[in-house]
């Protein structure tokens, strides 16, 4: 089933989908083979990102999880774990470094892929994306940090939830209201 | 005023309305005074003298100059400073709001969009634009990409191959942005980068809108047999979210510039998730 997104690709290359232009029954159609296809593409991929993790660590990987829905703060994955790894893939031939930004509730110590800490920052998730995920998640806040990942490969980036008395790497942003 | 700032960019927003007021690049030390804002076409039934009506195919509205979306008063900003970010965080309609973002090391402002679901209860097609307004002379010109590759130079009711026949003064001038969009004079150039295809136009000197999001109420009698009002999961609307990364530049520097950083846009890192500690040794 690996080439059904390719299949799905072909399917949305017809002039309707592409100009936006079709009936919205059959976009909802091309929407959904796109899903489908998409579904098994990150499945395939985190097979192949769970096997080349394993030949680095003595600990079995298990197989990374895509979430779709990170622009509007919600990954299921994030929002419930106290231990959890971000796994981020740079499809570049060159370094990246770019910042990340995940849906969380509580504070997290971020150890980054040399083992040194990260500076995060923590800060609440907008009344603007809380109304858009409508009934879907439930992150409060969002911890926002830097990555670096190599040119064609992928870094791993380790969240740990803070207990009582550790020390923070993350910071508290400063929020001004100003008076209109 | 309000500032916000990092290596390379200064924003300077009206500290009573909220809006951007002027950007600098902090290396050359230039400036421009540039108001950014959201308005709206209202999309034509069709006139007496001319049916067509806007839809999917078409894109016409009922008047050349958009209405605001601003209402004059205030956008009840919020500006969060952090070491990783500083955002500023806008508020235009209660289905109209706006996040900016500057980041350490990173050339370019990050405007965050979130439109929807747009009203429709009125029985009025709604085309929703972002509006960059800025002092730069641009001389009617103004450049859209052609599927991300070379940059095309457009010239306002013009076209360099055929006799251009103005029959809408709006969309006439439309041209597709595939992932970028700037306008500049003889030092600098104001860029902007688009998560996905869209629309776009520069129809005044120093002016360069985009269209974000589209409700219209009618068929455009070209084939598609329905309006363009996609009422989504919960029957009222979509809600839209999108990026466009915005770069003030010297005009000598801005290919570099735009090039680097699409490239980084279209290609992003993947993320994926596990609950699982590797082993670091």
């Amino acid at each position: 089933n690996s080439d059904y997104l390719k299949k799905a690709e072909a399917v949305a290359q017809h002039h309707d989908a592409v100009s936006g232009t079709s009936k919205q029954h059959v976009a909802d159609d091309y929407a959904e083979r796109l899903y489908i296809g998409r579904t098994q593409c990150k499945s395939l991929i985190g097979s192949v990102l769970g096997n080349l993790m394993e030949k680095n660590s003595s600990v079995p990987a298990p197989t990374p999880e895509f979430c779709d829905y990170l622009n509007v703060s919600v990954c299921p994955i994030t929002e419930n774990s106290p231990e959890f790894t971000v796994t981020a893939y740079n499809p570049l031939a060159r370094a990246v470094t770019t910042i990340v930004r995940i849906p969380v509730n509580f504070n997290y110590a971020v150890t980054g892929p040399s083992g040194k800490p990260v500076t995060s920052q923590l800060q609440d998730v907008s009344m603007g994306t809380k109304e858009v995920r409508r009934s879907h998640g439930n992150a409060s806040k969002e911890l926002i940090f830097p990555i670096t990942v190599p040119q064609l490969g992928f870094s791993n980036y380790v969240l740990k939830v803070l207990q009582k008395g550790e020390a923070k790497t993350s910071i508290l942003p400063k929020v001004y209201k100003p008076q209109s | 005023d309000e500032v916000i700032e990092n290596q390379f960019l200064s924003l300077t927003f009206d500290g009573s309305t909220g809006l951007l007021k002027s950007m600098t690049d902090k290396r050359t030390k230039s400036s421009i005074a540039v108001s950014q804002s959201f308005h709206w076409y209202e999309s034509s039934t069709g006139t007496f003298l001319f049916s067509q009506a806007s839809g999917a195919y078409i894109f016409r509205p009922t008047h050349p100059t958009p209405k605001p979306l601003f209402d004059g008063t205030s956008v009840g900003m919020t500006v969060i400073k952090g070491p990783v970010v500083t955002e500023v965080r806008q508020q235009f309609q209660p289905w109209l709001s706006q996040v900016i973002r500057l980041y350490p090391n990173k050339e370019f402002a990050e405007f965050e969009w979130t439109v929807g679901p747009i009203p429709y209860k009125d029985g009025i097609g709604r085309e929703i634009i972002t509006r960059f307004d800025t002092d730069l002379k641009t001389n009617s010109t103004f450049y859209t990409d052609a599927n991300g590759r070379q940059m095309l130079k457009r010239i306002l009711n013009h076209r360099a191959d055929w006799v251009y026949v103005n029959s809408d003064p709006t969309s006439g001038n439309y041209y597709p942005i595939n992932s970028r969009a700037y306008i500049k004079d003889d030092t600098k150039q104001l860029t902007v980068l688009t998560d996905r295809s869209l629309g776009g136009s520069s129809l005044k000197d120093g002016s360069l809108e985009i269209m974000v999001q589209r409700r219209t109420q009618h068929d455009d009698s070209r084939g598609v047999g329905e309006p363009l009002n996609e009422t989504g999961q919960f029957g009222d609307g979509i809600i839209v979210r999108g990026k466009h990364s915005v770069l003030f530049t010297s005009v000598a520097t801005a290919a570099a510039a735009h090039r680097t950083l699409g490239e980084e846009i279209f290609m992003a890192p993947s993320l994926s998730f596990s609950k699982w500690q590797p082993d670091w040794a």
